[in-house]
């Protein structure tokens, strides 16, 4: 999807859809994901974040989507 | 937002830099 694949869509739409000041920790997307591994969730993140698409806010665990700004 | 002045300077500084990728990226796929 969009040169996403459905790993990396899931976590995207997770991470778009919270508007908190300090977006989503990764607790908080293997809390969700209850069917995807950790390590799955990470390499999506990173891929993500590598792509623009994503950014950490306080720390290296929480995420914001720059198209939910 | 609880969050410290330098926190929020951090945070949109991070904004600003994945801007800059997608926008790298996008111009790299046209």
């Amino acid at each position: 999807v969009n040169g996403l694949t459905m790993h990396q869509s899931q976590v995207l739409n997770l991470i778009k859809s919270c508007h908190s000041p300090e977006g989503v920790s990764l607790q908080d997307l293997k809390a969700q994901l209850h069917s995807m591994s950790a390590s799955t969730i990470k390499q999506a993140v990173e891929f993500l974040s590598s792509e623009g698409h994503i950014y950490s806010t306080v720390d290296d665990d929480h995420y914001k989507s720059t198209d939910a700004d | 937002s609880g969050l410290t002045e330098e926190q929020k300077r951090r945070i949109e500084e991070n904004r600003q830099l994945a801007l800059a990728r997608r926008a790298e990226r996008l111009a790299a796929q046209r």
